[in-house]
């Protein structure tokens, strides 16, 4: 089937807008609740001044984190896929043309909550971020290899509750390690604020890296 | 595409299957991490020596899950979706002709963990198991509907950490009610045993209904 060969054309094209107003374009992805949209408000209430942002929402339905986005003051556009179980690179295209985005602005892609189907969908993004939280377990990066193959940073997300769960930062490192070499890791809580310096300079790295 | 058309008579031929054989068969479902195998580890010590009892497991990879399974002493088969992002209804025909189950079993279907895709296809289960954890939001429910739409029942699990994290279960359960009126809950510790008995209950309905 054509689906990824059209998604592939899609996500070149985005790809090509991006590098021509210099925008950084970031695919947000976890299972439903890892975090995502929490860390999301944590990172704009604090940059808001220094960078231009801009959020593009994925879910099945309703505009709740849309909504949660809206109230921090930063433009974004909500995408209701329905039936469907990802963003594709079409639909970040129409989303683009709405939010007509500054040059050199950040745009943050949040996709449907799905460790699946999502890893096949290039959107043209600069860089992928799978964010797992430590109430999942830490098999996940072996369970759903796709996703972490895919990914060049991982968040460990809800540090704050490691005391109550049996987690081991350790395993699910050397499990994604094993799934992708390259990929890298920042621990955090985006509810308490620990780790989030250095999730904001691996995001002005990024941007730097665009000019 | 006659995807769902060709699973729904698959499905068919699996209830068919099970109901001949006075077999109960449930399709457990949720995002990765909810807590399916632990709920089913804790299920299966405490019934083992009264209900026969098996488990068809479904990942992208990985027999981990599987290998929880079978040190319970339990019957169980492990399928590996690879790129797939549900388990279908011809798949589980295959593996219950593997695991070949005794009449007036209970099986158990672990779905992959994944709130969106598995909705639509049907496996021929009896009844369909929701399970979300307290750590995941209060929004899940509206956020990801069909899967609610179509579960009889809705576990909200890992209630021990209630304390620590910002979950309404008022506010889950109306949500839930808004998709589907129907829909019964229960809530649940798999680690703490919280809760179980409760579970236990509804399973022995359940069974008896198949008789
Ligand atoms: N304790 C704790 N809770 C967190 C943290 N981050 C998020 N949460 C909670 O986790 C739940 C889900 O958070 P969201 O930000 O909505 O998750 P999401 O990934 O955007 O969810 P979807 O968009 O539905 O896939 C909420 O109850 C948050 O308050 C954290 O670092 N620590
Ligand atoms: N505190 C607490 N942790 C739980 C509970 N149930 C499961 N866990 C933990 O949650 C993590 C994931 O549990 P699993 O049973 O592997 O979840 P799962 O739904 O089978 O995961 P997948 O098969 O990968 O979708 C593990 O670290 C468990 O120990 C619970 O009731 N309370
Ligand atoms: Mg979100
Ligand atoms: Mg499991
Ligand atoms: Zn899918
Ligand atoms: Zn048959």
């Amino acid at each position: 089937r054509d689906i990824l060969g059209k998604n592939n054309r899609s996500a070149k094209h985005n790809r090509f807008h991006f590098e021509e107003a210099g925008i950084t374009a970031l695919n947000l992805v976890s299972s439903p609740g890892s975090g995502k949209t929490t860390l999301l408000e944590a990172t704009l209430k604090t940059i808001k001044h220094q960078q231009h942002c801009y959020v593009i929402e994925g879910d099945q339905q309703t505009t709740h984190d849309a909504d949660r986005i809206a109230a921090t003051g930063c433009e974004v556009v909500q995408i209701n896929t329905g039936k469907g179980c990802h963003l594709d690179a079409e639909m970040i295209h129409r989303a683009l043309h709405q939010l007509n985005p500054q040059p050199h602005a950040l745009v943050f892609i949040e996709n449907v909550g799905n460790l699946v189907c999502p890893a096949m969908f290039d959107l043209g993004e600069k860089a992928r971020v799978a964010i797992i939280s430590v109430t999942e377990g830490d098999d996940k990066p072996l369970k759903y290899p796709d996703m972490f193959e895919s990914s060049q940073l991982c968040i460990i997300n809800k540090i704050d509750l490691l005391p109550y769960v049996n987690f081991s930062v350790a395993r699910a490192k050397a499990f994604a390690h094993q799934v992708n070499p390259k990929i890298e890791f920042i621990e955090l809580s985006a509810t308490s604020g620990q780790g989030m310096d250095e999730w904001l300079a691996w995001l002005n790295n990024l941007v730097n890296a665009s000019h």
